[in-house]
């Protein structure tokens, strides 16, 4: 574990936090797009499948079990609770991400590091997770404006995957053959998918002006 | 072995 690692998993803590604070809270999911929520639970579902199996860690399983809770929560608050369901945009959220799970999926049986199916879906987890912020980015673009909580649960969700991309480069450096290139490039590719989020959230940040 | 050092991360 090193201080870049720790820093990304918080982050991306606080951003599932963040995100079902507001909507347990103040009972509205306004601007949250629910095929996003869907894909990351699918991400935890498949890429934890070893929790069971391997343990790692009490931090490791515990985060887990965390990811896994809030990820599902939001979902199941989503579709389900009827005050929260009430102010779930639909005709906004039109993202057909069952695409994004069948070609992530067709790409794990393509390229993957072992064919195995423990690997396979971890490995479609990865390719996912890279993608999985495309239906709330377009919801955002769609709705124009953003609360400040949304806005906040985008900055650290892509946060978290640049703090990540710093541990890897000094695991890197300190562990002799530690190399992964797809976790590598799948992390990369996540991480500039929201640079134009980050570029206009720095804009508004300065200017002090509402996120638009 | 070396899997469990692969899958340390989250």
């Amino acid at each position: 574990m090193n201080i870049f690692r720790l820093a990304g998993d918080m982050t991306h803590m606080f951003s599932v936090l963040v995100l079902l604070l507001k909507i347990h809270t103040i009972k509205s999911c306004a601007g949250v797009s629910v095929k996003t929520q869907e894909l990351y639970a699918i991400v935890f579902a498949t890429r934890y499948l070893d929790i069971f199996t391997s343990f790692v860690s009490i931090y490791n399983t515990f985060m887990k079990l965390v990811f896994l809770g809030s990820s599902f929560s939001i979902v199941w608050y989503m579709r389900y609770h009827k005050a929260v369901h009430r102010t779930y945009d639909r005709e906004q959220d039109t993202f057909r991400h069952w695409f994004l799970v069948l070609s992530c999926l067709l790409l794990a049986l393509l390229i993957h590091e072992k064919f195995t199916f423990l690997e396979v879906l971890w490995t479609f987890s990865l390719y996912l997770e890279a993608v999985a912020i495309l239906p709330q980015l377009v919801l955002l673009q769609r709705t124009r404006n953003i609360d400040n909580l949304t806005g906040q649960y985008i900055f650290l969700l892509g946060g978290y995957r640049g703090l990540y991309i710093l541990n890897w480069i000094y695991r890197y450096f300190t562990e002799p053959h530690f190399v992964h290139w797809i976790t590598w490039i799948t992390g990369l590719v996540q991480t500039l998918l929201y640079a134009d989020f980050f570029y206009y959230y720095f804009l508004s940040w300065k200017n002090n002006k509402k996120l638009n | 072995n070396k899997d469990d050092l692969t899958k340390d991360e989250l």
